[in-house]
Order: C-alpha cells, then sequence, then structure tokens
C-alpha cells in the first residue's frame, strides 16, 4: 500500500505534460 | 516556429503546458519558497483525472494527504491563499468522506488567479526566465 506521500508524489506527477521529444 | 520559451510569456498555462517550463518555473518558485503553490495546482488537476479509475478508498487518502499537506497548516503558503469558504467545503468533504473529483477545482482556482496575477509575471522579470532565454 502506497503511503500519503507516495500517492500525493504520483498524483502530482500524472497531472504533469509528458516529454513531447 | 516559436522557441517554447517565448510561449511561457503568453499564458501561465501555455508555460504549464510544458516540461521545462514547469521546471524552472518551479525552480524560482522554490527561491521565494512557494514551490508549493505549484505543486498544489498540479495535485488538483491529477486528483480529478485520477478519479475515473481509481478505488474509493484510493481517493479518500489521496484527499486527506491533499487536504494535510496544503490545506489543514493555515499558515502554509498554499492555505493562506484560499478563502475560508473554500477550506470548510473541502474539510467538510474530507469529515464526511464525500469525496467528489471537483472538491478541489475552487481552491486550485484561487491559487491559480495569484499565481497568474502574482508570482507568474514576476518570474517573467526574473533573472531565472531572462537568463535562460
Amino acid at each position: 500500500m502506497d503511503s500519503e506521500d507516495d500517492l500525493l508524489i504520483k498524483c502530482i506527477t500524472s497531472a504533469m505534460p509528458q516529454h513531447k521529444k | 516556429p516559436t522557441p517554447p520559451y517565448l510561449k511561457w510569456a503568453e499564458s501561465l498555462h501555455s508555460l504549464l503546458d510544458d516540461q521545462d517550463g514547469i521546471h524552472l518555473f518551479r525552480t524560482f518558485l522554490k527561491q521565494e519558497e512557494c514551490a508549493d503553490l505549484l505543486d498544489f495546482w498540479f495535485a488538483c488537476s491529477g486528483f480529478r483525472k485520477q478519479e475515473a479509475n481509481e478505488g474509493n478508498e484510493k481517493m479518500l487518502k489521496l484527499a486527506k494527504a491533499i487536504y494535510k499537506k496544503y490545506i489543514l497548516d493555515n499558515n502554509g503558503i498554499v492555505s493562506r491563499q484560499i478563502k475560508p469558504a473554500t477550506k470548510s467545503f473541502i474539510r467538510d468533504c474530507v469529515m464526511k468522506l464525500h469525496i467528489d473529483p471537483a472538491m478541489f477545482d475552487q481552491a486550485q482556482t484561487e491559487i491559480q488567479t495569484m499565481m497568474e496575477e502574482n508570482t507568474y509575471p514576476l518570474f517573467l522579470k526574473s533573472d531565472i526566465y531572462l537568463e535562460y532565454t
């Protein structure tokens, strides 16, 4: 089970645009 | 084609749509000790995005994590920029386990407005951006 911090980091990262290169 | 760093000056959304732009803006905000504003903005977007395919329990845990990290502490940079009524609304959602994909939307808008009026124009005038260009 993910910790709250892990969940939060995953959530923030998932909202960021992926590299277009 | 227009170089990315010129697009960043068009709008906050253009800046936040580019990985390098986000990275530079976050470095600037970190210097100003307010990187949490940007992290919170992305956390809200991520929360809304994940709702469809995540279980309720995980969403509740995530909502609690966002609430605890950014809103609960009234002295935090994010919490200070969010209206009391908006904070009460989010607290009620968490306490009553009423998890809604849009529960952070209003808070995100308030933080976005603050960035558009304040930190984003400062960023465009900052040494960090001017040196990059």
